[in-house]
């Protein structure tokens, strides 16, 4: 494993780790999407379908199993816990995230690397992933006081994707065999979402000013 | 096939 792909897979911990801390400390779900939330699950739950049956390493099952119970819990505490599910911002959160899910499955038949149900199933968490932060950046536009918490959240999450291209292009130089054009095309379609984002979150950061999307 | 095919990204 090279030092890009875990500093990517780092960042991409962090975020998880802002989020609950932003959940299981202050209690607070503000500014966050559940609508992301429960697309990021299903991301991971139709990922890691492989997840018992073939073992890569202990580092990359104890990975998995944390992306998994990390996003099933955020939304669960979304959703049934009864303080932080009232400060969900429900009525500004309205990206019908439904109509996301369809076509990236279409797109998944169509191209995967193989047709079977494990390979239509990865392409299809790769596609979704990359769209999966849209209600998020909505959401971030219609809120006018955005905590740092969830800005650094969104940050961590853009800069992993980030992380990951500089990961492929590493492996493509001193892997001969390593070519995922799926994950590549999606992830920098995934990247390219955040660009907006980045730049109000730096400019932000070096003015020193509280950090607001224009709408 | 490839050893590149086993997906051992996250």
């Amino acid at each position: 494993m090279n030092a890009f792909r875990l500093a990517g897979d780092m960042t991409h911990l962090l975020s998880v780790v802002v989020l609950l801390l932003k959940i299981h400390t202050i209690k607070s779900c503000a500014g966050i999407s559940l609508k992301t939330q429960e697309l990021y699950a299903l991301v991971f739950a139709a990922r890691y379908l492989d997840l018992f049956i073939h073992f890569i390493s202990l580092y990359n099952t104890v990975m998995k199993l944390v992306f998994l119970a990390s996003s099933f819990s955020i939304v669960w505490y979304m959703r049934r816990h009864k303080i932080v599910r009232r400060t969900y911002d429900k009525d500004h959160d309205t990206f019908r995230h439904h109509f996301l899910v369809l076509p990236c499955l279409a797109l998944a038949l169509l191209i995967n690397e193989r047709f079977t149900f494990r390979e239509v199933m990865w392409a299809f968490s790769i596609y979704l992933e990359a769209v999966a932060i849209l209600p998020q950046l909505v959401l971030l536009q219609r809120t006018r006081n955005i905590d740092n918490l969830t800005g650094q959240y969104v940050f961590f999450l853009g800069a992993y994707r980030v992380l990951y291209i500089l990961n492929w292009i590493y492996r493509y130089f001193t892997e001969p065999h390593f070519v995922h054009w799926i994950s590549w095309v999606a992830g920098i379609v995934q990247t390219l979402l955040y660009a907006d984002f980045f730049y109000y979150y730096i400019m932000s950061w070096k003015n020193n000013v509280k950090l607001e999307l224009p709408a | 096939e490839p050893s590149s095919y086993d997906k051992d990204e996250l």
